[in-house]
Formats: structure tokens, C-alpha cells, sequence
């Protein structure tokens, strides 16, 4: 029926409201759902728990969606959720990670900006929060971390696409992940969000040069979790830390985590290379999440051994 | 408010050999709205990387002009993004 959710396609946000009930109801023994807060404009921000009950074991906080415009990246959450509990039991390495751990999935971080996304403007990237005094809507949710915030003056302005918001964590989006991960600390050993596009690994730090204490160990994980993605479908990526890799980026989420003592945080950037951009076909969909399920159970299995 | 259309709107691909050539991709910034795909802002172009941007039927033709002028490289990887963006559903229901 058209109005069923797929894995293989695009779903809006009230399908993907509809799918975390659906999958709830279906695996209530493995998938809770916890609302952490509201956005701007009032909608409900689900984190998904995948796992047994114990809030003591090792876990890994995965968010998607925090850049409206990066469709593929609620793609892979939801397939994340629906290959971890369908595979719970068969597959040797799920059974061994969900044994033994847990995953908090936000399927969708930016909802009003990804709700806007699909209504009104496919391409557009921030919030939908209104800025005093100007007429420009929206704040970048990846710069609106407390952790060198606003340390580019060049985005002073509500109309730039990265304008880090009038204060760190002055969005409600922020603060409710913020505040969860805060919360979960005890547990939570490793970070992952996921964007698009460019088919990058990144690690901290966004916003200096310098490297992180661990960067050797951060730079052989990244470097065998591109190799393990590509052994799908030789697909390419970079790996290495965000500022020398890209370019500089201040209040991400990703150096906020690590900042907070998250020391295994990365960020993925999923296909493709731009000859599609934000606007990869939906018949890439399943390719592109097969291939990052390799590299983010690849990454689990590292924190499962290699956290205490 | 309809829903935006960006029909024949171009992404196009710029690749800054030098810190000149960097700069007027940043004056091409100012003076046109180019909609950065990467970096995800005009301020975070530097030599030697990669540039995609999105820019209006209208203004595309001035900024072709331009590029051609200072004789730099570039591809359209778009050309018209309303089209692409209709293509993106191309998986029928299950």
C-alpha cells in the first residue's frame, strides 16, 4: 500500500513515527522507545533502546538526520534498527553485540527540519526555529554543540546555512540529546551520527587542528571500518580526523561527545561522491545501507572489546 | 507557501587550484546565492578542494561567464535538480 513504510524507500516522518510503534509492538523483549524531548515545533524526539533491559551494559548512542536534507541518513538508522533485530539470533556477530550491549538510535534528530525537507523545500539543511529580530528561519544543529561554539565568526548571520543559533545548545533538539547522553554516560562508550554526502569516516577534532590523545587508536578503527564497507561493493572511503580530512567545524556534536568523554566518536558521511548529492535515488538505499552496517558493527565490535 | 521548485537549477562542481581562484568562488559568494553542497559554507573553501554549490537558472549562465573568465575548471554535475529530485523515488512499492 502506498502509505506503508520501506526500507527501500524514502519515508516521511509520520511513516517513521508509525514504524518505530510498528517496531516496538513487534519486538517489545529487544526495542523500547523513549521520547527524550520535543522540538520547536512540538514533535516528539524518539530515541529507539535496541537490547535486553540492562541499562548497566556497554552502549553506543547513533543519531541520523541532524542536517534535513541528508535523506539517506534516516534511511540508515531504520535499516540499522530492522538488520539488528532481524538478524538478533541468526547472525553470529549481532547475537554476540546485542548479548552484550546496547544502541540508542534517533532515527531523526532535525524532525522539523526533515518534516520541511519533504513539504516545502527539499533541499534545506538547518532547524526551523525562528531567530529574534530576523527573518532568516533556522539554526545548524551541528554547530550548536558546546564545544568551541561559534568560534568562526563568518556565520554570525540566521541567513548562513551553518549559523550556530544565538547560544550553544540554544536549540530544544540539542539540548534533549544532549541532556540524554549526559544521563546514559555510565553506558554510553562510544558516538556515531550519520550524514551525507562525500563517503567519509571522521573522527574529532571538527574544530582545531591538534589531535586527539587516541588518535592512533581512532585512526586503525576508521581505517578497518572503510576496508570492511568496501568489501560489499568496493566502495570508497576517507577516513581521518574532521579538521585536516574536510575542514574546520565548530560546536559539532561529534567533538561535544568526546569532549564529554566519549572517546570512540565518529561520523560517517554516506554515499555518494556528489554526482547525486542529497539526492541519491532511492534505488541506492539498500547498497548504501548493507555496506555502512558492515563498518557500524564493525566499530561495535571494537568498543564491545576495547572499552572498559 | 508552495513548495520551493528548482527547475533547472545547476549543481555545479569547482575545483580552486590556488588561493586566487578560492577567493573569487568566495566574491562569486557574495554577489550570487550559491547554496553550498561542500563545504557546507562559502568560508570553508580553500585550494584544492573539492567545491559543489547549487545555483538558480537565472544566475547560472553570469557565473559560467565568470568561471570561464578566470579560467577555471568546473562541472555541471546537475543540470536540472527539480528532474533529479522527482528521479530520487525510482523504487516502486514493494
Amino acid at each position: 500500500t502506498p502509505d506503508r513504510h520501506s526500507y527501500a524507500k524514502y519515508n516521511t516522518w509520520d511513516k517513521i513515527v508509525a514504524w518505530t510503534e510498528k517496531m516496538m509492538h513487534k519486538r517489545p523483549e529487544m526495542i523500547s522507545r523513549i521520547k527524550i524531548g520535543t522540538t520547536v515545533e512540538d514533535n516528539p524526539l524518539y530515541v529507539l533502546k535496541i537490547g535486553k533491559k540492562d541499562e548497566r551494559r556497554k552502549a553506543i548512542f547513533m543519531d541520523c538526520g541532524i542536517h534535513a536534507r541528508e535523506w539517506i541518513s534516516p534511511a540508515f538508522c531504520q535499516w540499522f534498527v530492522y538488520q539488528a533485530t532481524k538478524t538478533y539470533g541468526k547472525n553470529k556477530i549481532m547475537t554476540k553485540l546485542l548479548d552484550r550491549m546496547n544502541f540508542y538510535v534517533l532515527p531523526v534528530f532535525n524532525i522539523d527540519g526533515y518534516i520541511w525537507s519533504w513539504k516545502k523545500n527539499r533541499l534545506w539543511r538547518k532547524n526551523r526555529s525562528k531567530n529574534q529580530n530576523f527573518k532568516c528561519i533556522g539554526t545548524d544543529l551541528n554547530r550548536n554543540f558546546n564545544v568551541s561554539w561559534n568560534s568562526s565568526p563568518t556565520t554570525q548571520s540566521p541567513c548562513e546555512d551553518t549559523y550556530p543559533g544565538p547560544a550553544p545548545e540554544s536549540e530544544k533538539e540539542t539540548k534533549a540529546v544532549t541532556d540524554f547522553i549526559q544521563s546514559h554516560l555510565k553506558s554510553i562508550k562510544a558516538y556515531i551520527t550519520v550524514h551525507s554526502y562525500s563517503q567519509l569516516l571522521l573522527f574529532p577534532y571538527g574544530y582545531t587542528s591538534k589531535l586527539p590523545p587516541n588518535n592512533e587508536e581512532l585512526t586503525k578503527a576508521a581505517k578497518i571500518g572503510t576496508d570492511v564497507l568496501s568489501t560489499r561493493y568496493e566502495t570508497r572511503y576517507i577516513y581521518g580526523p574532521t579538521a585536516s580530512t574536510i575542514y574546520k567545524t565548530p560546536g559539532s556534536s561529534l567533538d561535544w561527545a568526546y569532549n564529554l568523554g566519549i572517546k570512540h566518536t565518529f561520523a560517517f558521511e554516506l554515499r555518494d561522491e556528489g554526482r547525486f548529492g542529497f539526492l541519491l535515488p532511492e534505488s541506492r538505499i539498500k547498497p548504501t545501507c548493507k555496506e555502512t552496517m558492515l563498518a557500524v558493527k564493525f566499530i561495535a565490535k571494537y568498543i564491545l572489546k576495547h572499552t572498559s | 507557501v508552495a513548495p520551493v521548485r528548482f527547475d533547472r537549477e545547476k549543481v555545479f562542481r569547482v575545483k580552486p587550484q590556488d588561493e586566487n581562484q578560492a577567493n573569487i568562488i568566495k566574491d562569486l559568494a557574495k554577489t550570487n546565492k550559491l547554496d553550498f553542497w561542500y563545504p557546507d559554507a562559502s568560508h570553508h573553501v580553500a585550494a584544492n578542494m573539492t567545491v559543489d554549490f547549487r545555483v538558480s537558472e537565472k544566475e547560472s549562465q553570469s557565473l559560467q561567464f565568470a568561471l570561464d573568465q578566470n579560467k577555471m575548471h568546473y562541472e555541471i554535475l546537475i543540470h536540472d535538480l527539480q528532474e533529479v529530485i522527482e528521479k530520487q523515488f525510482d523504487v516502486k512499492e514493494n
